[in-house]
């Protein structure tokens, strides 16, 4: 879907 | 990268620098729930699974590898180099229904249902009640070594600052991670209690007693 968010964070 | 984030991410690694210094010197891990050190194990493997498929930094990718090893590490000392001094009668939180139901909200709460999203969201949700068999330890205990406390404090501490660091991102990049976020407020909010026996005893120079 488009609204995966990138896991930036620990 | 914003202050509260460093800040909030080098007390996540204080905290496990004081646990295994706790371990090390008292040469002892009474007083630490193995249930709690294995959520977080636990935690850490299904979370960071994206370190074979997506590359963010350097420093996410050592810390990832080091919060992965330390985690496994003070579950061998925990399960092996000092089995004799932990109890088990005092550690009896039933970690299934935190499993079963984390893996429920996972289900139906994630960003994608492919397997690696859904295991990112259940180590979201297992992480933010990994301190409960720790905590009903200490409640059972009554009371707990200094070191030990400090070790709690910064754990919580990290999430708590993790709360500052999303306020920020909102306001200042409009980065949302609702899931994330509720898991963080229902993580902090489980150590209240404690932070409020933290800061009147043990900041003040005193033992930790429950009331």
């Amino acid at each position: 879907g488009d609204c995966i968010i990138i896991h930036d964070e620990l | 990268m914003n202050f509260f984030r460093l800040v909030a991410d080098l007390m996540h690694l204080a905290s496990i620098f004081i646990l295994l210094l706790k371990i090390q010197k008292t040469r002892s891990c009474a007083g630490i729930s193995f249930k709690t050190q294995l959520l977080y194990a636990i935690v850490f493997v299904t979370r960071y699974l994206d370190l074979f498929t997506t590359w963010i930094s350097l420093y996410n990718t050592i810390m990832k590898i080091f919060f992965i090893a330390s985690s496994v590490y003070i579950l061998y000392l925990m399960k092996y180099k000092f089995r004799a001094t932990y109890d088990p009668i005092l550690d009896t939180f039933r970690i299934e229904f935190l499993l079963a139901g984390s893996l429920v909200l996972a289900l139906i709460f994630n960003y994608d249902f492919v397997p690696m999203e859904i295991l990112w969201s259940f180590s979201i949700f297992l992480e933010s009640v990994a301190i409960l068999p720790q905590l009903f330890m200490l409640s059972r205990t009554g009371e707990a070594e200094t070191i030990t406390t400090h070790y709690i404090f910064a754990l919580g501490g990290y999430r708590a600052l993790y709360l500052c660091n999303w306020l920020w991102r909102y306001i200042f990049d409009g980065h949302v991670d609702v899931y994330a976020w509720v898991a963080g407020i229902v993580q902090t909010a489980l150590y209240s209690d404690f932070f409020y026996i933290y800061y009147t005893k043990v900041l003040h120079g005193k033992k930790f007693e429950l009331p």
